[in-house]
């Protein structure tokens, strides 16, 4: 463990309870994309296959339920929960989500480290993690405006990211047979998509004005 | 094979 790494899970678990605050403390999920929300319960249900197979840590075990049980919680909470429910935005979140999921599970049988059904579903979760932050991006695009809490939800999802891209490069000089190339280009891939978001939410913070996409 | 690199990463 580094301290990029151990940043970029601290990271990811702020950006998870920052999401939570904003669905109990207001109790509306207004500006939060569900699909991306379900895309995120099927990463770590289908990242997390070694649960109870293989034990790293403590802090990994742990960890690992707290994101599993956390993500379905929010998926459960924005399908469930009336006053919640009601707050969806449900005709801007259409982005067709179940494309993303079987063009991701369809390039994991092709490019895979190992062909088990635990590294392929491996490989299948990291690229999913990728690509399942554009439903939100398309929903905040069309919302325009976006709300402090939510900004800074995925403002703190696309750091983790980046956090962990510094962990790949530093592992990759200090261990001799640290090759994770899947993750490194995808995780490449996710930090860029938010690119264009963090270059807007600079612009709002630097400004001190509320954060506005272009349409 | 390669001796397999646990996902020891989140």
């Amino acid at each position: 463990m580094n301290a990029f790494r151990l940043a970029g899970d601290i990271t990811h678990l702020i950006s998870i309870l920052v999401l939570l605050l904003k669905i109990y403390a207001t109790k509306s999920c207004s500006g939060i994309s569900l699909k991306t929300q379900e895309l995120y319960a099927v990463v770590f249900l289908a990242r997390y296959l070694d649960l109870f197979t293989d034990f790293i840590s403590v802090y990994n075990s742990v960890m690992k339920v707290v994101f599993i049980l956390s993500s379905v919680a929010i998926v459960w909470c924005m399908r469930r929960h009336r006053a919640v429910k009601r707050s969806y935005d449900k005709e801007l979140d259409t982005f067709r989500h179940y494309y993303l999921v079987g063009a991701c599970f369809v390039f994991a049988l092709l490019v895979h480290e190992k062909f088990t059904f635990q590294e392929v579903f491996w490989a299948f979760s990291i690229y999913l993690e990728a690509v399942a932050i554009i439903p939100q991006l398309v929903l905040l695009q069309r919302s325009g405006n976006v709300d402090n809490l939510t900004g800074q939800y995925v403002f703190f999802l696309g750091a983790y990211r980046a956090l962990y891209i510094l962990n790949w490069i530093y592992r990759y000089f200090t261990e001799a047979k640290f090759s994770r190339w899947i993750a490194c280009i995808s995780g490449l891939v996710q930090t860029a998509l938010y690119a264009d978001f963090f270059y807007y939410y600079f612009l709002s913070w630097k400004n001190n004005a509320k954060l506005n996409l272009p349409a | 094979a390669k001796d397999e690199v646990a996902k020891d990463e989140l």
